[in-house]
């Protein structure tokens, strides 16, 4: 989808 | 082993109804201070975590931490063979391929035993940084649900604005476009009313569809909680006497 980001790029893995 | 006895199946019934059509399989991590539940949705966009307290349970007994790996789909079905005011218990042994479903009616001797099977779930549990958030609105879940509802009917996107005026939900679809302003309301708190603090404007830009999904929790809490900040996920939050349910949403980048 155009313009969404993605919850990987914010939560990572610890 | 996990022994843990539900007063009601209904609980447990509306979870998977809330996070069935997001995640497709997902652990349960039973531990002895409850069970938690951390997945993203197979696109990505999305996280959702759920918490049952073991002080939640009638009874509840886990020796050590046990990971349940369940495909939501099949657990959906198995749950829907209990009405909502059974009592279930849900039992597993330790390094058990099977969890065990009871239901035992309230009013009649009928007792129902399930079973299904357990799967191995290789899945990354992400790690979710504590958050002040810029802005803080609480308000009926019915009102949400029916904002997400009635916006996802013109529109893909919906931006939300905290300002001193209120929290504004605003979508431009191609044919129609609408906003919807809530205000606090001072003289009713939650359930009925609706808060908002901020501490910094706030305008964030999310997709309809995965919070028209959300809003399915509305039949485990009144209350729904949105937290806001510039640039990070927002957060849903449905608190429940035995627990909570969490979504969290990555945005869209603005215009």
């Amino acid at each position: 989808e155009i313009g969404q980001r993605s919850i990987e790029g914010f939560f990572k893995n610890p | 082993m996990l022994e843990a006895r539900l007063a009601e199946a209904a609980i447990l019934k509306r979870l998977l109804d809330s996070i069935k059509e997001l995640v497709t399989d997902a652990n349960f991590e039973c531990n002895e201070e409850g069970i938690n539940l951390q997945a993203m949705d197979n696109s990505h966009v999305a996280l959702v975590s759920v918490k049952l307290s073991a002080s939640g349970f009638k009874k509840y007994r886990c020796d050590r931490p046990l990971p349940l790996g369940v495909n939501l789909g099949s657990f959906t079905k198995v749950l829907k063979c209990a009405k909502d005011d059974d009592v279930c218990i849900i039992k597993a042994a330790d390094d058990a391929d099977i969890l065990s479903l009871t239901y035992e009616a309230r009013n009649s001797d009928r007792i129902a035993e399930y079973e299904m099977k357990l799967m191995d779930i290789d899945a990354d549990t992400l790690n979710i940084p504590d958050t002040d958030y810029d802005a803080r609105v609480s308000m009926p879940s019915a009102e949400f649900t029916r904002i997400v509802r009635d916006l996802s009917q013109l529109g893909e996107s919906v931006r939300i604005e905290v300002s001193k005026e209120g929290v504004r939900f605003i979508s431009d679809g191609e044919a129609a476009n609408g906003n919807i302003l809530l205000r606090q309301t001072d003289d009713d708190a939650p359930p009925e009313g609706v808060t908002i603090e901020m501490n910094q404007h706030v305008n964030l830009t999310f997709s309809l569809k995965y919070l028209v999904n959300f809003a399915k929790s509305s039949t485990l809490s009144n209350v729904v909680q949105l937290m806001l900040s510039n640039d990070v996920p927002l957060l849903v939050s449905y608190d429940f006497n035995q627990g909570h349910i969490r979504y969290y949403l990555a945005p869209k980048i603005g215009d």
